[in-house]
Protein backbone atom coordinates (compact mmCIF):
# COMPACT_ATOMS: atom_id res chain seq x y z
CA UNK A 1 0.00 0.00 0.00
CA UNK A 2 1.20 3.09 -1.48
CA UNK A 3 1.49 6.84 0.30
CA UNK A 4 -1.75 7.32 2.18
CA UNK A 5 -3.62 10.15 1.69
CA UNK A 6 -5.34 12.16 4.26
CA UNK A 7 -8.17 14.92 4.23
CA UNK A 8 -7.58 18.97 5.02
CA UNK A 9 -11.11 18.96 6.28
CA UNK A 10 -11.46 22.41 7.96
CA UNK A 11 -14.42 21.69 9.70
CA UNK A 12 -12.91 18.32 11.66
CA UNK A 13 -13.73 19.44 15.44
CA UNK A 14 -13.22 16.90 17.71
CA UNK A 15 -9.90 15.69 19.28
CA UNK A 16 -8.35 13.68 22.55
CA UNK A 17 -5.24 13.86 24.16
CA UNK A 18 -2.49 11.12 24.06
CA UNK A 19 0.97 10.75 25.54
CA UNK A 20 4.56 9.81 23.84
CA UNK A 21 7.57 9.21 25.67
CA UNK A 22 9.49 8.77 29.01
CA UNK A 23 8.74 11.11 30.06
CA UNK A 24 5.44 11.47 28.55
CA UNK A 25 5.02 14.10 25.68
CA UNK A 26 1.25 15.19 25.51
CA UNK A 27 -0.72 15.81 21.70
CA UNK A 28 -3.69 16.58 20.31
CA UNK A 29 -4.69 13.95 17.85
CA UNK A 30 -7.94 13.43 16.16
CA UNK A 31 -9.40 10.10 16.21
CA UNK A 32 -9.83 9.03 12.65
CA UNK A 33 -11.71 5.61 11.89
CA UNK A 34 -10.71 6.95 7.92
CA UNK A 35 -7.25 6.51 7.92
CA UNK A 36 -4.60 3.86 9.88
CA UNK A 37 -0.82 5.86 10.79
CA UNK A 38 -0.23 7.69 13.94
CA UNK A 39 1.67 10.62 13.48
CA UNK A 40 2.58 14.13 15.03
CA UNK A 41 5.07 17.23 14.44
CA UNK A 42 8.73 16.60 15.60
CA UNK A 43 11.32 19.02 16.82
CA UNK A 44 12.63 18.74 13.41
CA UNK A 45 9.63 20.11 11.68
CA UNK A 46 10.07 23.88 10.69
CA UNK A 47 6.99 24.56 8.63
CA UNK A 48 4.34 26.94 9.78
CA UNK A 49 1.68 24.01 10.59
CA UNK A 50 4.77 22.93 12.57
CA UNK A 51 5.39 26.01 14.60
CA UNK A 52 1.78 26.43 16.43
CA UNK A 53 2.01 22.72 17.54
CA UNK A 54 3.12 20.43 20.06
CA UNK A 55 5.86 18.79 18.51
CA UNK A 56 7.76 15.14 19.75
CA UNK A 57 11.51 15.18 20.97
CA UNK A 58 12.46 11.97 20.36
CA UNK A 59 16.19 13.02 22.57
CA UNK A 60 14.26 13.89 25.85
CA UNK A 61 12.37 10.12 25.98
CA UNK A 62 14.05 6.87 27.34
CA UNK A 63 11.92 4.24 25.18
CA UNK A 64 11.74 6.23 21.85
CA UNK A 65 13.77 3.96 19.15
CA UNK A 66 14.59 5.08 15.45
CA UNK A 67 13.11 2.72 12.81
CA UNK A 68 15.17 4.84 10.22
CA UNK A 69 12.37 4.52 7.24
CA UNK A 70 10.99 7.47 5.52
CA UNK A 71 6.95 8.21 6.11
CA UNK A 72 5.21 10.28 3.56
CA UNK A 73 1.51 11.30 3.79
CA UNK A 74 -0.50 12.80 0.96
CA UNK A 75 -3.09 15.06 1.35
CA UNK A 76 -5.72 16.65 -1.27
CA UNK A 77 -3.50 19.61 -1.38
CA UNK A 78 -0.19 19.00 -0.34
CA UNK A 79 1.64 16.61 2.15
CA UNK A 80 3.95 15.20 5.52
CA UNK A 81 6.64 13.64 5.28
CA UNK A 82 9.05 12.41 7.88
CA UNK A 83 10.25 9.42 9.30
CA UNK A 84 9.11 6.32 11.88
CA UNK A 85 9.90 5.64 15.04
CA UNK A 86 9.02 3.30 17.90
CA UNK A 87 7.61 4.28 21.51
CA UNK A 88 5.20 3.96 24.17
CA UNK A 89 1.95 5.82 23.17
CA UNK A 90 -0.43 6.10 25.98
CA UNK A 91 -4.10 6.48 25.14
CA UNK A 92 -7.42 6.85 27.59
CA UNK A 93 -4.85 5.22 30.38
CA UNK A 94 -3.66 2.30 27.99
CA UNK A 95 0.70 2.11 27.73
CA UNK A 96 0.68 0.92 24.08
CA UNK A 97 4.71 0.10 23.89
CA UNK A 98 6.72 -0.46 21.18
CA UNK A 99 4.23 2.36 19.07
CA UNK A 100 5.48 2.82 15.63
CA UNK A 101 5.41 6.67 15.33
CA UNK A 102 5.25 9.15 12.30
CA UNK A 103 7.13 12.04 12.81
CA UNK A 104 6.60 14.85 10.48
CA UNK A 105 9.82 17.52 9.21
CA UNK A 106 7.65 19.09 6.98
CA UNK A 107 3.43 19.63 6.59
CA UNK A 108 1.10 21.12 4.25
CA UNK A 109 0.63 24.69 5.54
CA UNK A 110 -2.98 24.24 5.76
CA UNK A 111 -2.43 22.02 9.04
CA UNK A 112 -1.38 25.13 10.75
CA UNK A 113 -4.94 26.51 11.35
CA UNK A 114 -6.13 22.56 12.52
CA UNK A 115 -6.57 22.31 16.65
CA UNK A 116 -5.09 18.92 16.74
CA UNK A 117 -1.28 18.57 16.52
CA UNK A 118 -1.44 15.13 14.63
CA UNK A 119 -3.60 12.15 13.60
CA UNK A 120 -4.29 9.11 15.39
CA UNK A 121 -5.66 6.37 12.32
CA UNK A 122 -8.19 3.74 13.70
CA UNK A 123 -8.20 1.86 10.29
CA UNK A 124 -7.31 -1.56 8.95
CA UNK A 125 -3.17 -2.03 9.01
CA UNK A 126 -3.03 -3.12 5.68
CA UNK A 127 -3.95 0.97 4.72
CA UNK A 128 -1.35 2.29 6.80
CA UNK A 129 1.78 4.20 5.29
CA UNK A 130 4.85 2.03 5.55
CA UNK A 131 3.31 -0.81 6.40
CA UNK A 132 3.24 0.96 10.17
CA UNK A 133 1.13 -1.21 12.61
CA UNK A 134 -1.95 0.83 13.63
CA UNK A 135 -2.70 1.60 17.51
CA UNK A 136 -5.33 -0.25 18.18
CA UNK A 137 -3.75 -3.11 16.50
CA UNK A 138 -1.32 -3.45 19.07
CA UNK A 139 -3.62 -2.81 21.75
CA UNK A 140 -5.40 -6.05 20.89
CA UNK A 141 -1.78 -7.41 20.23
CA UNK A 142 -0.69 -6.46 23.67
CA UNK A 143 -4.17 -7.93 25.35
CA UNK A 144 -4.79 -4.50 26.77
CA UNK A 145 -8.31 -4.57 25.55
CA UNK A 146 -11.26 -6.41 26.76
CA UNK A 147 -12.61 -7.14 23.40
CA UNK A 148 -11.55 -6.50 19.97
CA UNK A 149 -13.26 -3.15 19.61
CA UNK A 150 -13.52 0.39 20.42
CA UNK A 151 -16.43 2.40 19.86
CA UNK A 152 -16.80 6.28 19.15
CA UNK A 153 -19.51 8.78 21.29
CA UNK A 154 -19.85 12.21 19.69
CA UNK A 155 -21.96 14.79 21.45
CA UNK A 156 -23.58 17.63 19.31
CA UNK A 157 -24.53 20.11 22.06
CA UNK A 158 -21.38 20.78 24.38
CA UNK A 159 -17.82 21.54 24.14
CA UNK A 160 -17.43 17.96 26.15
CA UNK A 161 -18.99 14.66 26.47
CA UNK A 162 -17.62 13.00 23.34
CA UNK A 163 -16.08 10.24 24.11
CA UNK A 164 -13.41 7.13 22.20
CA UNK A 165 -13.82 3.79 23.85
CA UNK A 166 -11.53 1.28 23.52
CA UNK A 167 -12.33 -2.18 24.56
CA UNK A 168 -15.92 -2.50 24.34
CA UNK A 169 -19.11 -0.34 24.25
CA UNK A 170 -20.73 2.10 26.51
CA UNK A 171 -24.02 1.86 27.34
CA UNK A 172 -24.08 4.89 28.49
CA UNK A 173 -23.39 6.59 25.21
CA UNK A 174 -26.83 4.66 23.17
CA UNK A 175 -30.17 3.94 23.71
CA UNK A 176 -32.41 1.10 21.73
CA UNK A 177 -31.11 -1.85 20.27
CA UNK A 178 -27.52 -2.27 17.97
CA UNK A 179 -27.68 -2.97 14.81
CA UNK A 180 -25.10 -4.91 13.59
CA UNK A 181 -23.45 -4.37 9.69
CA UNK A 182 -21.01 -6.38 8.09
CA UNK A 183 -18.11 -4.90 6.31
CA UNK A 184 -17.93 -4.72 2.25
CA UNK A 185 -14.20 -4.28 2.75
CA UNK A 186 -11.74 -4.56 5.69
CA UNK A 187 -9.84 -1.50 4.61
CA UNK A 188 -11.53 1.12 5.49
CA UNK A 189 -14.50 0.76 8.23
CA UNK A 190 -16.69 0.18 4.91
CA UNK A 191 -20.28 -0.47 4.68
CA UNK A 192 -23.24 -1.08 2.12
CA UNK A 193 -25.82 1.52 2.09
CA UNK A 194 -29.24 -0.05 -0.28
CA UNK A 195 -30.42 3.25 -0.36
CA UNK A 196 -30.83 7.20 0.48
CA UNK A 197 -35.29 8.75 0.51
CA UNK A 198 -36.36 11.72 1.71
CA UNK A 199 -40.56 11.72 2.35
CA UNK A 200 -40.29 8.35 0.96
CA UNK A 201 -38.68 8.68 -2.45
CA UNK A 202 -35.14 7.41 -3.34
CA UNK A 203 -32.80 10.65 -4.05
CA UNK A 204 -29.44 8.98 -4.10
CA UNK A 205 -27.72 5.77 -3.90
CA UNK A 206 -30.82 3.64 -5.89
CA UNK A 207 -29.50 0.22 -5.90
CA UNK A 208 -26.87 0.33 -3.25
CA UNK A 209 -23.66 2.09 -2.36
CA UNK A 210 -20.65 1.98 -0.88
CA UNK A 211 -20.09 3.71 2.38
CA UNK A 212 -17.61 4.29 4.89
CA UNK A 213 -17.95 5.24 8.50
CA UNK A 214 -15.28 7.94 9.32
CA UNK A 215 -14.34 10.15 12.18
CA UNK A 216 -11.92 11.99 9.98
CA UNK A 217 -14.46 13.79 7.79
CA UNK A 218 -16.65 16.08 9.42
CA UNK A 219 -19.55 15.96 7.11
CA UNK A 220 -22.24 13.63 5.01
CA UNK A 221 -20.09 13.24 1.68
CA UNK A 222 -21.42 11.31 -1.31
CA UNK A 223 -21.42 12.07 -5.00
CA UNK A 224 -21.97 15.06 -6.98
CA UNK A 225 -25.08 14.62 -8.53
CA UNK A 226 -26.77 12.74 -5.28
CA UNK A 227 -26.11 15.42 -2.76
CA UNK A 228 -26.97 18.15 -5.59
CA UNK A 229 -30.37 15.95 -5.34
CA UNK A 230 -30.46 15.90 -1.95
CA UNK A 231 -29.95 19.41 -0.49
CA UNK A 232 -32.36 20.37 -3.13
CA UNK A 233 -35.24 18.16 -1.46
CA UNK A 234 -34.17 19.14 1.30
CA UNK A 235 -34.46 23.58 0.65
CA UNK A 236 -30.82 24.41 0.19
CA UNK A 237 -28.94 26.82 -2.56
CA UNK A 238 -25.24 26.21 -3.05
CA UNK A 239 -22.86 29.33 -2.67
CA UNK A 240 -19.40 28.36 -2.99
CA UNK A 241 -19.64 24.81 -1.90
CA UNK A 242 -21.73 25.41 0.81
CA UNK A 243 -25.17 24.35 0.66
CA UNK A 244 -27.25 27.51 2.63
CA UNK A 245 -30.62 27.30 4.24
CA UNK A 246 -32.66 29.44 5.93
CA UNK A 247 -32.07 28.87 9.65
CA UNK A 248 -35.61 29.54 10.48
CA UNK A 249 -36.79 26.08 8.76
CA UNK A 250 -35.35 23.95 10.20
CA UNK A 251 -38.00 22.45 12.11
CA UNK A 252 -40.06 22.03 8.95
CA UNK A 253 -36.74 20.11 6.84
CA UNK A 254 -37.69 16.96 5.70
CA UNK A 255 -35.58 13.58 7.28
CA UNK A 256 -33.23 11.98 5.24
CA UNK A 257 -33.19 8.53 5.91
CA UNK A 258 -29.79 6.00 5.35
CA UNK A 259 -31.00 2.36 4.45
CA UNK A 260 -28.54 0.19 5.86
CA UNK A 261 -28.66 -3.87 6.15
CA UNK A 262 -32.94 -3.50 6.22
CA UNK A 263 -32.13 -0.93 8.56
CA UNK A 264 -33.35 2.94 8.58
CA UNK A 265 -31.13 5.59 9.84
CA UNK A 266 -32.76 8.67 10.14
CA UNK A 267 -31.19 11.87 10.36
CA UNK A 268 -33.42 14.89 11.25
CA UNK A 269 -32.79 18.41 10.00
CA UNK A 270 -31.87 19.50 13.28
CA UNK A 271 -28.59 17.21 12.55
CA UNK A 272 -27.93 17.73 9.38
CA UNK A 273 -28.28 21.74 9.52
CA UNK A 274 -25.02 23.84 11.14
CA UNK A 275 -25.75 27.02 12.46
CA UNK A 276 -22.21 29.26 12.85
CA UNK A 277 -22.48 33.18 13.26
CA UNK A 278 -20.76 33.78 10.33
CA UNK A 279 -22.68 32.11 7.46
CA UNK A 280 -25.92 31.27 8.98
CA UNK A 281 -26.97 27.80 8.53
CA UNK A 282 -25.60 24.96 6.14
CA UNK A 283 -26.57 21.54 5.87
CA UNK A 284 -23.72 19.18 6.10
CA UNK A 285 -24.27 17.20 3.02
CA UNK A 286 -21.25 17.96 0.98
CA UNK A 287 -19.67 17.40 -2.33
CA UNK A 288 -17.63 14.49 -2.67
CA UNK A 289 -16.28 12.00 -5.80
CA UNK A 290 -17.98 9.97 -8.21
CA UNK A 291 -19.63 6.91 -6.28
CA UNK A 292 -18.40 6.30 -3.03
CA UNK A 293 -20.16 8.06 0.04
CA UNK A 294 -18.46 9.06 3.43
CA UNK A 295 -20.22 8.62 6.66
CA UNK A 296 -18.67 11.94 8.87
CA UNK A 297 -19.55 13.39 11.99
CA UNK A 298 -22.97 14.42 11.12
CA UNK A 299 -23.88 11.06 10.56
CA UNK A 300 -21.77 9.74 13.92
CA UNK A 301 -23.39 12.54 16.14
CA UNK A 302 -26.41 10.53 15.23
CA UNK A 303 -25.68 6.92 15.87
CA UNK A 304 -23.17 5.29 18.41
CA UNK A 305 -20.69 4.43 16.41
CA UNK A 306 -18.95 0.43 17.28
CA UNK A 307 -16.06 -0.79 15.41
CA UNK A 308 -15.49 -4.41 15.94
CA UNK A 309 -12.57 -5.82 15.14
CA UNK A 310 -13.65 -9.49 16.28
CA UNK A 311 -16.43 -9.61 13.49
CA UNK A 312 -15.37 -6.89 11.22
CA UNK A 313 -18.56 -5.23 11.53
CA UNK A 314 -19.34 -1.60 12.52
CA UNK A 315 -22.33 -1.28 14.97
CA UNK A 316 -25.06 1.42 14.98
CA UNK A 317 -27.05 2.68 17.89
CA UNK A 318 -29.19 5.68 18.50
CA UNK A 319 -26.73 8.30 20.36
CA UNK B 1 -12.94 -2.77 31.50
CA UNK B 2 -13.19 -0.27 28.79
CA UNK B 3 -10.44 2.81 28.42
CA UNK B 4 -11.94 6.28 27.69
CA UNK B 5 -10.65 8.93 26.13
CA UNK B 6 -12.65 12.25 26.32
CA UNK B 7 -12.85 14.30 23.35
CA UNK B 8 -12.68 18.17 23.25
CA UNK B 9 -15.18 19.82 20.20
CA UNK B 10 -12.91 22.12 19.77
CA UNK B 11 -12.98 25.35 17.39
CA UNK B 12 -12.36 24.06 13.92
CA UNK B 13 -9.90 25.47 11.48
CA UNK B 14 -12.82 27.27 9.23
CA UNK B 15 -13.75 28.69 12.38
CA UNK B 16 -10.67 30.04 13.48
CA UNK B 17 -9.67 31.20 9.54
CA UNK B 18 -13.23 33.22 9.40
CA UNK B 19 -12.57 35.03 12.73
CA UNK B 20 -9.68 36.20 10.57
CA UNK B 21 -11.29 36.97 7.77
CA UNK B 22 -8.90 34.65 5.96
CA UNK B 23 -11.52 32.09 4.79
CA UNK B 24 -12.40 32.71 1.49
CA UNK B 25 -8.55 33.00 0.79
CA UNK B 26 -7.70 29.22 2.30
CA UNK B 27 -10.53 28.16 0.42
CA UNK B 28 -9.46 28.82 -2.94
CA UNK B 29 -5.79 27.66 -1.55
CA UNK B 30 -6.90 24.47 -0.68
CA UNK B 31 -9.64 23.74 -1.91
CA UNK B 32 -11.44 20.72 0.13
CA UNK B 33 -11.54 17.10 -1.26
CA UNK B 34 -13.20 14.78 1.10
CA UNK B 35 -12.36 12.22 -1.26
CA UNK B 36 -8.24 12.53 -0.91
CA UNK B 37 -8.08 10.23 1.39
CA UNK B 38 -9.72 7.19 0.15
CA UNK B 39 -7.73 5.59 -2.66
CA UNK B 40 -10.06 4.56 -5.35
CA UNK B 41 -8.85 1.05 -5.63
CA UNK B 42 -9.44 0.29 -1.95
CA UNK B 43 -12.70 1.68 -1.30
Amino acid sequence: VGGESMTNDADLAYYGIISIGTPPQSFKVIFDTGSSNLWIPSIYCNSPACNNHDKFNPSTSSTFRNNGHALSIHYGTGSMTGFLGYDTVTVGGLAVKNQIIGLSETEAPFMQYMRADGILGLAYPRLAASGATPVFDNMMSENLVNQDMFSVYLSSDTQRGSVVTFGGIDPNHYSGSISWIPLSRELYWQITVDSVTVNGEVVACNGGCQAIVDTGTSLIVGPQSSISNINSKVGATNHNGDYLVNCNSIAQMPDVIFHIHGETFTIPGSAYVRQSHSYGCRTGFGNGGDNLWILGDVFIRQYYAIFSRAQNMVGLATA
Amino acid sequence: CLFQVPLEKGKTARETLEEQGLWEEYRLKYPYNPMAKFEDSFA
